[in-house]
């Protein structure tokens, strides 16, 4: 699955 | 940035500053669990170690700052301040028996086996069951303060918002993280007992008691 971007969510 | 998100973590700031407020205006934390709260300070210690190394926005770096020194101010409160008023006899929920689950999960199911990700994955799981000990203590004591439910209702529905963000992000931006989502979504079930009390008895003007 493609992967949130550097975990930019809190 | 959508506008779940935003109003997920403007709900998540909403309950920190309730249970600071609530704390510090009755100059008491009964009812309050504080090995939640050691949770939570754990789950944004491991979770925003990323602070130092990788910039994503000011809000990002900000919220993550708030959410970390407000972790550890409420400890203080409960553990140092306010520790007379700490109900120690209904805060019994053995947090070993959550930490220890998932941080062996967070060795196993993970997208990277390095340290970074590990532990953001283990902040991840443990939020999802943080509240575990506070929810057992209300259960306990049969009741809890109009504020505090505020602040629990609060908690709750800023992870819900979060699984709205989720999908959102899926269907317009593509991105999905299936550890953050199934965790989001187990956090947000664990909710909704009380989230059914809080609704029929809280809005009604009633005190929040459950059936002992």
């Amino acid at each position: 699955n493609k992967r949130m971007q550097k975990h930019d969510e809190l | 940035m959508n506008v779940f998100r935003l109003s997920g973590d403007v709900s998540h700031l909403l309950a920190i500053l309730i249970l600071l407020m609530k704390i510090w205006k009755t100059r008491s934390c009964a009812g309050i669990s504080g090995k939640s709260q050691i949770l939570f300070a754990l789950v944004y210690t491991t979770r925003y170690l990323d602070l130092f190394t990788s910039f994503i926005s000011p809000y990002n770096t900000a919220m993550k700052v708030f959410f970390i020194a407000s972790s550890y101010a409420t400890i203080y409160l409960i553990y140092l301040k306010f520790k007379a008023t700490y109900d120690r006899n209904h805060d019994t929920f053995r947090m070993e028996f959550l930490v220890l689950p998932v941080l062996v999960l967070a060795f196993v199911v993970n997208h990277d086996f390095t340290p970074l990700e590990i532990l953001w994955t283990f902040s991840i799981y443990l939020e999802s069951v943080a509240i575990l000990p506070q929810l057992f203590m209300v259960s306990k004591t049969g009741q809890a303060e109009t504020i505090t439910s505020h602040y629990l209702f609060a908690l709750g529905m800023y992870r819900a918002l979060y699984i709205v963000n989720w999908v959102y992000r899926y269907y317009f931006e593509g991105f999905y993280d299936l550890i953050a989502i199934i965790a989001g979504v187990v956090q947000t079930v664990l909710y909704c007992d009380f989230f059914y009390l809080y609704v029929t008895k809280v809005l009604k003007g009633k005190q929040l008691t459950l059936p002992a």
